[in-house]
């Protein structure tokens, strides 16, 4: 459970990290 | 509130209302989010470089600790034979002599 | 460029002096860089969090890595310590026999 728990919270992470690289900011 | 804070308030007010002081605030908003906005993609890129570092050194790390275990099972067995092979040993000098 | 194109612009540049525009505008930006401030906070505590894991798993990765030596050393001492036991035994058979 350890290693699952682990590797999913990494995984969440990354999307994270993933997901503000990929947001677009708006400009005027 | 004094006076003199009233005034300093509607005058700030009044500024604000100026289309002059809107266009310098939007001017300083968009330099002060796209500033950040990189700040925030450096974060993140690093975050995840990080995060994969972290992921290869576990994979060593587990590596490591199977090789560990192999070579100390196979010191406990050879300790094992080796007060075997002593007992042997003995018992081989006993029944020479004798 | 159009005719279509030109009004368009030109539509944009007297929206765009329009008090409520600019107003708007403000608050949109505003908005927008305290939502990106705190990706970038939360983006870089996550990064020290993580930089911080593999910092302690760098740790117990050495650790175990003088382990492993000092069992490998201990294997490699007693193989030989078998082997030089094994020709002695060998000799005190034969010593025994004759």
């Amino acid at each position: 459970p350890n290693i699952k728990a682990g590797a999913a919270s990494e995984g969440v992470l990354a999307n994270f990290f993933n997901s503000l690289l990929s947001k677009k900011t708006g400009s005027p | 509130m004094s006076v003199e804070e009233q005034g300093y308030l509607d005058a700030m007010l009044l500024q604000e209302a100026r289309p002059e002081w809107m266009r310098a605030e939007i001017e300083r908003l968009s330099r002060e989010l796209l500033e950040t906005t990189n700040e925030k993609i450096q974060a993140a890129e690093y975050g995840l470089v990080v995060l994969e570092e972290k992921q290869q050194l576990k994979q060593q790390y587990d590596d490591l600790e199977i090789d560990y275990e192999a070579v100390r099972r196979e010191l406990d067995l050879l300790k094992e034979a080796f007060g075997q092979a002593y007992t042997n040993h003995r018992k081989v000098a006993a029944d020479g002599e004798s």
